[in-house]
């Protein structure tokens, strides 16, 4: 835990009044310990770490009777205010809005476009949920079925279809239909597959969504960064989806992703149903993330 | 400088780098850091290969093999949710019938959309027979069921798709032991194997996983899926170490020959280039 490592730092400490700059030194290397076991990217830790290590030197933290915790407290600090920085949501106007889901293989992003357009559908919206992922076996049907249990429409991909064509389509639909937002649901993609990533550049290019939104597992570990990176240079994302809250991972892609897209967290996923589905709380992932 | 007593720090420090890059545990890292400027290695190439050397000890040697194992055996694939263990019980299938066995599929997900059709596609495509249940019915039944057809059928290996379940949800863990308890009744012995689908994306807490599965239904071996992307799953040297699970099988794609023996040597040439 990051709290007892570090009392553990200033132990032998006690009674020497003032720190060191070095005394400093050793707390940080104990966070950047705690970030990498939480599977921050090393980059990402390396520059976290020196962005607080000013407001660690000062003399709130130096003459303090409790550094470690002045220390955690900073840290926490600058966590939450680095991930809940961007205060933004969906953009869901004009009519038809679109919602672009992608990420990598089982990420969650079917489930989650069923969980958003339940949010969406209760807000009374109509929503339409477009299928273009052509490739997984069943995709369409896993979909379909998920749509029935939220009650709202879906289209599939005919015959023939390309997964750009499927959602020019769907996007049709929606304008012909006077849907409000139309969430494409896209199959999962390596960012190091460059057919794969064409693809989702066609796709995005043909229904310029206004939402891009990557969808990634929180247990997603050092190579989130990579992932996030090169999908944001390719489409351009608006947002992220992190799912498999539910589960005991750290979450420390949530920041690695962040600092290589400076993107906000839209929502969480913290289960299997539609209702699983929370607003991003900065606080408690940053907690989480310092274990 | 290469003098004596170690390799120098930068060869060290990019070591580091790479290995915690590749998930990698800071813990064993550290430990491989300590012994890097302990050692009489002499450059990076010495630097190098000592780490190889380490790593590789800390995976166990996979012992399965398809011609040795029980006919029939039951092979029970489990892991958390989107860890690629539907896709790979695909390629098992085909693995089997090209290994001269010939396998029957249980569909024993019954929880999530389309979570069985997804599987009885795949054994359309590969001319395998499958068993399935409806969506929401009993798991537990589905591999009775199964396992009953291997015998009726005349099939000698059983290939268990289970539903996806975090590993920190009791009553989901539970009813995998219910569905061990399933499988033993109807066939002897069973399960023979219980694997884990570990995705290669998955950081440190592909370990936490590995842990909590074994607990509960003993693991005999490991797939890394999706080890065709970038990540390293370097968390597979804590994992062989801390609880001597072998990895059996790397998943390198989406189709059903996506399948290879494991390759420690190669997957630690790879992680260290
Ligand atoms: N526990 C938990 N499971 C989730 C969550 N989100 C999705 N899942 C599950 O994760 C698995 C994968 O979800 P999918 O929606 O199929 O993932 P995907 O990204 O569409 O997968 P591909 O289309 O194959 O790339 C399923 O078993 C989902 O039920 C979550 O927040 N918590
Ligand atoms: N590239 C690649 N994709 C894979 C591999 N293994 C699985 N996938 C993909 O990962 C996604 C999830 O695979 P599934 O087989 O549905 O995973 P699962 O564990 O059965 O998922 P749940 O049943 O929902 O928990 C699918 O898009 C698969 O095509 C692999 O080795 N390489
Ligand atoms: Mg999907
Ligand atoms: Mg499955």
């Amino acid at each position: 835990r990051l709290s007892s490592a570090l009392q553990g730092v200033f132990r032998n400490l006690r009674g020497y009044g003032r720190l060191t700059e070095r005394n400093v030194q050793d707390a940080l290397r104990e966070v950047r310990r705690a970030l990498l076991e939480a599977d921050v990217n090393y980059e990402v830790a390396r520059d976290f770490i020196a962005r607080v290590r000013e407001a660690c030197l000062g003399e709130a933290v130096l003459s303090s009777v409790t550094p470690g915790q002045q220390i955690v407290k900073r840290i926490h600090d600058e966590l939450v205010r680095l991930l809940g920085g961007s205060r933004r949501d969906f953009t869901l106007s004009p009519a038809p809005a679109g919602v672009l889901l992608l990420g990598l293989h089982g990420a969650g992003k079917t489930t989650t476009a069923a969980k958003l357009a339940r949010t969406w559908s209760r807000e009374g919206r109509r929503v339409l949920l477009a299928a273009c992922d052509l490739r997984r076996p069943a995709a369409v049907e896993q979909l379909r079925a998920l749509a029935a249990r939220v009650g709202v429409d879906a289209i599939g991909p005919e015959p023939g279809d390309t997964v750009a064509g499927a959602g020019a389509r769907a996007l049709e639909t929606a304008r012909r239909e006077g849907y409000g937002v139309v969430l494409y649901d896209s199959g999962g993609r390596f960012q190091v597959d460059p057919d794969l990533v064409a693809e989702l550049h066609d796709l995005h290019r043909t229904v310029a969504p206004a939402n891009t939104v990557l969808v990634l597992d929180a247990a997603t570990g050092r190579e989130a960064v990579a992932v996030a990176r090169t999908f944001h240079e390719s489409v351009g994302l608006t947002g992220l989806v992190l799912t498999k809250l539910d589960g005991d991972a750290r979450g420390g892609a949530a920041l690695s992703v962040h600092a290589a897209t400076g993107c906000p967290i839209l929502r969480v996923g913290t289960g299997e149903k539609p209702e699983d589905l929370e607003p991003f709380h900065p606080d408690r992932i940053a907690a989480r993330i310092l274990g | 400088a290469l003098g004596r007593g170690g390799p120098d720090e930068d060869t060290v420090e990019a070591l580091e780098v790479a290995l915690l890059g590749a998930d990698v545990s800071a813990v064993l890292v550290d430990e491989l850091v300590d012994r890097l400027r302990d050692e009489r290695t002499r450059g990076a190439e010495g630097a190098r290969a000592a780490v190889a050397d380490v790593l590789a000890a800390a995976l166990p040697e996979p012992s399965f093999d398809w011609a040795a194992a029980p006919r029939p055996m039951a092979l029970l694939v489990v892991g958390v949710n989107g860890s690629g263990k539907t896709t790979t019980c695909a390629k098992l299938a085909r693995a089997a019938a090209a290994a001269g066995r010939r396998p029957l599929l249980a569909a024993a997900d019954t929880y999530r959309a389309a979570g069985a059709e997804q599987l009885a596609l795949w054994a359309e495509r590969l001319d395998c027979p499958v068993v399935a249940g409806r969506t929401g019915g009993d798991a537990a039944a589905v591999v009775f069921d199964a396992a009953a057809a291997v015998e009726a059928r005349d099939r000698d290996a059983l290939l268990v798709d289970t539903a996806g379940r975090m590993h920190t949800r009791e009553p989901l863990m539970r009813e995998l032991e219910k569905l061990q308890r399933a499988l033993a009744k109807r066939m002897p012995g069973a399960p023979h194997e219980t694997w884990i689908a570990l995705d290669a994306a998955m950081g440190q807490n592909a370990i936490a996983q590995a842990r909590f599965f074994h607990r509960v239904t003993p693991l005999t071996g490991a797939v890394v899926t999706k080890l065709d992307g970038s990540a390293r799953a370097g968390f597979l040297f804590s994992i062989g170490r801390e609880l001597g699970i072998p990895v059996c099988y790397a998943g390198l794609g989406e189709g059903p020959d996506d399948l290879a023996p494991f390759d420690r040597t190669a997957f630690v040439q790879a992680l260290l280039d």
